[in-house]
């Protein structure tokens, strides 16, 4: 793609194209073109390929950030996940269940999307298909009771890990973010713990939006981490470095296709190869 | 907002003077990282900004006594025209029309499948919907409940009589039904794919071949990045799109995918979702988006 080997106007303006079109933002991708201009300002001899890992490096390690592990030291670790519509939540904790059950827990699914069509039995031929229970209710129930039933099985049963699907919502949507914030207490109060993690599903084909969503949703119920999906598709999914390096959060977990093994723990280094 | 912004720029620099060509070109930076903020595709910012400022440039902005204004109107007026007019479905043809919806995975074709069942029975037409998207779980009960939702017969896809019917075969039998009992207007619910997985676009390719829909509408999700021009050109190349719906409308983005995708593939962007509900459906309208655009 880049046939320079001279940092010219020509190739910067290249290299702020590829930048762009992977959804990283406009600032970001300044800032990146800038922090690549010093870093290849100290070599005397420049060539395609010295400013090609030189980009990437710049890159990496605006993403290598030194996050805490996902704590597992209680007997009973609880995630929520949250996002907006069709961004892939349901999927996502098929695949997130069936991959802590490969690691030995005794994991459960608490299916809280009462509203939309269907959305619980979708959740149910995942529990069945990976062997894993799911707690469901009634078409319509409230929510929050369903994962309070879920949030008592898994402290009276000896499951080590509850995994909650909710329903999509868009983030501007104030009394669908206060549904949540409630689910949020309800399994706090029944477990006797708050859950360690909730996890916002980022559909990596969407655009800047993804940054509003994440802000969105970390204001008004507190996210801990991102899982970003369709990485199979032609989208980049930039906007995960402004997710990591400004909004200060870490990518747990990328999904990668629609299959039950369709998931894999984030690395920055094959995310920045993916890009390039 | 871009306006107070544009008419800023324009003050601080007609304090220098009468304005230069230069002088629109920089004024102008600020609508391309406006427009690039919203998630108007990077070649198509170039393209637009290179046509705004040649307009202004023509209709002699430099010389105006309100260049903010008159620039502003520049803008908003190539937006709307680029954003195009809605068009009416094709459903003019012997019934039973068929209507067939293609997007990526998760845009809320299965949603919208629905929303325009209650739209086209509302001005009186006899819809039935087939599902035919065999992969997603439960992707065929969610449109049973929509069609129960509304009282619009829905056909039953890999009954047991048929457990491993496949999309071809769902649709003839469909169409059979449909013609049997006087259904007008099909509406096919495909399953998500992405436009890069070759099987699955012959997939939506042979049911084309095979059945020469009316209407072939692209679902997308309004809040689509850079990538809506690879995924709009692809799925139009493929199959030949008849129009767009944009879904998600509600949210609060930008969408600047609107514009991306129409001047991709220049078909017409027909409707708009505009909520959960089937209801919350509504005729696509450039102007208001392209407000939202420019923010
Ligand atoms: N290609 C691809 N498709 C995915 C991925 N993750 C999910 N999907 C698909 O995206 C679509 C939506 O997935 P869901 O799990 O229903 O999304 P959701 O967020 O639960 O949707 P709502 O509950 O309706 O908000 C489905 O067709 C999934 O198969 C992924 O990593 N890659
Ligand atoms: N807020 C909002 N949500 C929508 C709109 N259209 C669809 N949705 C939601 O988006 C999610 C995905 O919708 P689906 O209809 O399942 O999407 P799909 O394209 O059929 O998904 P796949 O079959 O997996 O590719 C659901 O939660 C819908 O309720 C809309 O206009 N606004
Ligand atoms: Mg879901
Ligand atoms: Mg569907």
């Amino acid at each position: 793609v880049f046939s320079s080997s001279k940092l010219d106007d020509d190739y910067i303006e290249k290299i702020e194209e590829a930048l762009i079109t992977s959804d990283i933002s406009f600032g970001t991708s300044n800032e990146i073109i800038e922090d690549l201009k010093k870093m290849i300002s100290k070599e005397k001899e420049l060539n395609q390929d010295k400013i090609q890992n030189a980009l990437k490096k710049v890159i990496k390690d605006k993403i290598s950030k030194d996050f805490p592990l996902i704590d597992f030291n209680n007997k009973k670790t609880i995630f929520l996940i949250v996002g907006v519509n069709g961004a892939g939540k349901t999927t996502t904790v098929g695949k997130l269940a069936n991959f802590y059950k490969n690691e030995g827990r005794n994991v459960l699914i608490a299916a809280c999307d009462t509203f939309r069509a269907a959305g619980k039995e979708q959740m149910e031929i995942w529990g069945e298909k990976i062997g894993i229970p799911v707690v469901t209710g009634k078409e319509n129930q409230d929510p929050a009771s369903v994962a309070h039933d879920a949030s008592i099985m898994l402290k009276e049963k000896d499951f080590d890990v509850l995994i909650i699907d909710t329903a999509g919502r868009l983030h501007n949507k104030k009394h669908l973010m206060e549904e949540l914030a409630k689910i949020k207490r309800t399994v706090s109060k029944a477990a006797g713990i708050s859950p360690q993690e909730t996890i916002i599903v980022i559909d990596a084909s969407l655009g800047q939006n993804s940054i509003a969503q994440i802000e969105q949703f970390k204001e008004l119920i507190d996210v801990s981490g991102i899982i970003i999906t369709k990485l199979d598709g032609s989208a980049k999914g930039g906007i995960i470095i402004d997710a990591i390096s400004k909004l200060n959060l870490p990518v747990r977990f990328i999904g990668t296709g629609e299959k039950i093994d369709d998931i894999s723990e984030f690395s920055p280094e094959m995310f920045v190869d993916n890009i390039f | 907002n871009l306006s107070s912004k544009l008419e800023k720029v324009f003050k601080h620099l007609r304090g220098f003077g009468k304005l230069s060509e230069k002088n629109i070109e920089d004024a102008l930076k600020d609508v391309r990282l406006s427009l690039l903020e919203a998630d108007v595709n990077y070649l198509i910012v170039k393209e637009f900004i290179e046509n705004v400022k040649n307009k202004a440039i023509g209709e002699k902005v430099m010389d105006s006594l309100t260049p903010s204004q008159q620039m502003i109107k520049i803008i908003r007026d190539e937006m709307v025209e680029l954003l195009g007019q809605s068009e009416p479905l094709d459903i003019k043809a012997k019934p039973p029309v068929i209507i067939l919806l293609a997007g990526l995975q998760g845009s809320g074709k299965t949603t919208t499948a629905g929303k325009l069942a209650l739209y086209l029975s509302r001005i009186k037409r006899s819809v039935y919907l087939v599902p035919a998207d065999i992969y997603r779980p439960a992707a065929i009960l969610q449109l049973k409940k929509i069609g129960a939702s509304i009282n619009i017969p829905v056909y039953d896809t890999r009954n047991e009589a048929n457990p491993d019917e496949k999309p071809v075969q769902i649709v003839q039998n469909a169409i059979n039904i449909a013609e049997k009992y006087a259904y007008d207007t099909i509406i096919i619910d495909t399953a998500g794919r992405l436009e890069i997985d070759e099987p699955l676009m012959n997939e939506l390719k042979e049911l084309k071949n095979k059945f020469n829909p009316n209407e072939i509408l692209f679902v997308a999700d309004s809040m689509l990045g850079q990538s809506a021009v690879n995924v709009a050109k692809k799925f139009n190349d493929t199959l030949g799109i008849s129009g767009v719906i944009l879904t998600k409308v509600d949210g609060d983005s930008r969408g600047g995918a609107a514009l991306s995708i129409k001047k991709t593939i220049n078909k017409p962007i027909k409707f708009i979702g505009v909520g959960e509900k089937l209801s919350d459906f509504e005729v696509f309208h450039g102007d208001r988006i392209a407000e939202r655009i420019l923010g």
